[in-house]
């Protein structure tokens, strides 16, 4: 099965 | 102090109903630029982006950078008390704990003042880089929401896959599948009414269709809507605000193990 991403993993916090 | 005067109220109560169900709390942030929020959910799986740019509010005035922390439910049950038709102001003085909605009815006969405590939010601003995107398509947002809506009948996620024949939603559950394709189609008597594909490269995403569903509460806020997609991206599904700004929603895709 496919495994949720997250945002923060995407994106870094400022 | 802070001051934004909104004539077209009605814009302020869909930004409500398209950000709440998928963020709790959040911080506005009112700066020289505009109105803006970023907040993700409480699963860090989407992001919402909402701009109100200055020159789109009929008086805006802000002293000095603020941000305002609001339960947005609560916001949501101050601005349902707007009439449609109505004017909305927001107010702060500096150093407030609370902000005032002031609602004036069209004709001026009937103003309203509702004042909401404010809280204080440990939020984490994040950097969103520009990117290229692989495929950006734009189609009717009421489309859009049909087909998020029609396929989670089926199915918990949706594949996206764009290629040159178009764009496919497809989805699978214990019920059976189901595929949906979208060619593009600029031959419309509206411009809003066309899908408009543009592709560098064909892309395929796997998402969580309880988030695109959710996403979906802004059709309100626009005809159209744009989806841009990246392999190693999250997909921007975007609604923009007529000589406003935009809500942006950002979803991490599935990843195969």
């Amino acid at each position: 099965d496919a495994k949720q991403g997250n945002i923060l993993s995407f994106f870094k916090k400022t | 102090m802070l001051e934004l005067r909104l004539v077209q109220g009605s814009l302020l109560k869909k930004v409500l109903e398209a950000i709440k169900e998928l963020v709790t709390d959040a911080n506005f942030d009112c700066s020289a630029t505009g109105f803006s929020l970023q907040a993700m959910d409480s699963s860090h799986v989407a992001l919402v982006a909402l701009l109100l740019r200055s020159e789109g509010f009929e008086h805006y005035r802000c002293d000095r950078n603020l941000s305002m922390g609001m339960n947005l439910g609560n916001v949501s049950k101050m601005l349902r008390c707007a009439g449609s038709d109505d004017i909305i102001t927001i107010k702060a003085d500096d150093g407030s704990d609370t902000v005032t909605f002031m609602f004036e009815s069209p004709n001026q006969d009937k103003i309203a003042d509702f004042e909401m405590k404010l809280m204080d939010i440990d939020s984490e601003h994040l950097g969103i880089p520009d990117a290229e995107y692989q495929a950006i398509v734009r189609m009717p947002s009421g489309e859009f929401a049909r087909i998020c809506k029609d396929l989670s009948s089926i199915g918990d996620t949706v594949i996206i896959s764009v290629t040159k024949e178009g764009v496919k939603f497809s989805t699978a559950g214990d019920i059976g599948t189901a595929n949906i394709v979208c060619r593009q189609n600029k031959t419309v008597d509206k411009p809003e009414e066309a899908t408009v594909i543009e592709m560098q490269e064909p892309v395929s995403l796997t998402f969580a269709l309880r988030y695109l569903n959710s996403f979906t509460k802004a059709t309100p806020l626009s005809e159209t809507v744009s989806i841009s997609l990246s392999s190693d991206l999250p997909v921007v599904v975007e609604y923009k605000i007529a000589d406003m700004g935009y809500v942006r929603y950002y979803l991490a895709p599935k990843i195969e193990e």
